[in-house]
């Protein structure tokens, strides 16, 4: 009597928390903007045998924005999710993998990210502030203030803007702008800057140092400028031991 | 007249009688959500 097919995997097995992990970090190494994503749940896998410990599996997975940018060096399991008055962003994920002798490779992957209603957020939080448009004219105002105030104010390296990660307005009780931002260390002093900004480029790969800033800017009742900005220091890439990509992977669209 | 027996009667002795706290199993998708479903 030929061996009854084996039960289909479920979303919660071990072995589709193993794939799904896989998965997550192929598309966080992948991406090159924004913040790093940490998985909620698994929506749905469907396993095709393709012979001996040959198997083609797809996964469908629902993730969540996590308050680590892309660059930041910390590792993804000590990376916060954004809670829900945060303003959320889900990440919806399709991903192909293949597992050949319990090894899985991921062979493609595409993913969609929207941020929550605000409406869903009103509702529960009437004056949290919303995300915002990264061109927003308030949003790179802000920006280049906070820049320029803590260039002004460091003893270390020049900074340069690399992105806005993340912008949020609040209407009310204060008019207030918050903004999040990737930078990176120049080859300048902030002291030499001032007198030949021109001259200051990003350090080669081999030293580069990249940093996240935070700023808010209540612009009503008053002005009230606050940045901090924080360095991560030069980080030696290093291949994640615990994963493979296979080469014909088709990258994350 | 014909009298017609009660349809839940019927049912009632045609139901096949399931033992004391059988519970179906959950589908195995979509998995347990971890944060906060938006």
């Amino acid at each position: 009597v030929p061996a009854a097919a084996p039960a289909p995997l479920g979303c919660d097995d071990p072995e589709s928390e193993a794939a799904a992990d896989v998965a997550v970090s192929y598309i966080n190494g992948q991406s090159h903007h924004g913040y790093k994503f940490a998985l909620n749940r698994i929506e749905n896998i469907r396993v095709i045998p393709q012979g001996l410990n040959n198997d083609i599996i797809f996964l469908e997975l629902d993730l969540l924005e996590t308050s680590c940018h892309i660059l930041n060096p910390t590792p993804l399991v000590n990376c916060s999710v954004r809670s829900f008055t945060e303003h959320a962003v889900e990440g919806d994920c399709d991903v192909k993998l293949q597992k050949v002798d319990g090894v899985f490779s991921v062979l493609a992957s595409k993913c969609n990210s929207h941020a929550d209603s605000s409406e869903d957020i009103i509702q529960l939080c009437p004056d949290c502030p919303l995300l915002a448009s990264l061109n927003n004219t308030e949003v790179l105002t802000t920006v280049t203030a906070a820049l320029n105030a803590y260039n002004s104010k460091t003893a270390g390296a020049y900074l340069r803007l690399l992105e806005v990660g993340r912008a949020k307005i609040q209407y009310e009780p204060v008019h207030n702008v918050i903004v999040e931002f990737a930078v990176a260390a120049t080859n300048c002093s902030a002291e030499e800057a001032k007198d030949n900004v021109e001259a200051c480029q990003l350090l080669p790969d081999d030293q580069s140092n990249f940093g996240f800033c935070t700023a808010t800017m209540v612009t009503r009742p008053s002005q009230d400028l606050r940045a901090d900005c924080k360095l991560y220091g030069h980080q030696v890439p290093t291949p994640d031991p615990g994963v493979t990509y296979s080469q014909a992977g088709q990258g994350t669209s | 007249s014909v009298a017609k027996r009660a349809v839940a009667e019927a049912a009632q002795h045609d139901k096949v009688p399931r033992p004391v706290g059988f519970l179906p199993p959950p589908p195995p998708c979509p998995g347990k959500i971890r944060h906060f479903k938006i």
